[in-house]
């Protein structure tokens, strides 16, 4: 289910990147997208729930969570968070281990960046459910640590070590 | 007054948006 939310006002823009990882999943696994938005409107109310641009943000971005919850009443991992919780850990790690053996094997690429960085967004999305434990912790500092250095190299034309 | 009443506003609104997180999430 495709979202159709207003601009993300400026003081949000740093849930921006979750909201693009949400969208990308729209259509390919739905509970991906939905606990990207969840954590989006989570961080989005720490950050500023009081702008009016923020609020109507905001409250289109539940909107569209409600109707997704609504829209998924069969898809276990959106209606109960334990399985959602496992679900994204899984879907991060395959991400991060598909990547990590790219690198090891010496095979840089876009895709072996954008999955370093979609890991390391996810394991963001995984503070959801509480606490990170050190495993997922150091798996996200290196995934995306990785996407900025695989990145850097290959923009400069360098060999990544 | 009307800025009083205003702030109560954005008040109920922002205590709206958390607790319709929190519903979102218990249902």
């Amino acid at each position: 289910m495709a979202a159709k939310l207003p601009p993300v006002p400026p003081t949000l823009r740093s849930v921006q990147h979750y909201l693009k990882t949400a969208t990308e999943h729209d259509g390919r696994d739905a509970a991906v997208s939905y606990y990207c938005r969840l954590y989006a409107v989570q961080k989005s109310l720490q950050i500023d729930k009081k702008s009016p641009d923020a609020v109507k943000f905001i409250t289109t971005l539940m909107d569209h969570l409600e109707q997704a919850k609504k829209q998924n009443a069969d898809n276990e991992a959106i209606h109960t968070e334990t399985i959602g919780h496992a679900h994204i850990e899984q879907y991060a790690l395959k991400l991060f281990l598909y990547a990590d053996n790219e690198d090891r094997s010496s095979r840089f690429g876009k895709n072996v960046v954008k999955s370093f960085y979609t890991a390391g967004m996810l394991f963001d999305v995984l503070e959801t459910f509480g606490e990170l434990n050190d495993d997922i912790e150091k798996n996200r500092k290196y995934a995306k640590w990785k996407a900025t250095y695989i990145h850097k190299c290959i923009k400069e034309g360098l060999q990544p070590q | 007054s009307n800025t009083v009443g205003q702030s109560t506003a954005a008040s109920a609104e922002q205590d709206d948006l958390t607790s319709r997180l929190a519903r979102l999430r218990q249902q």
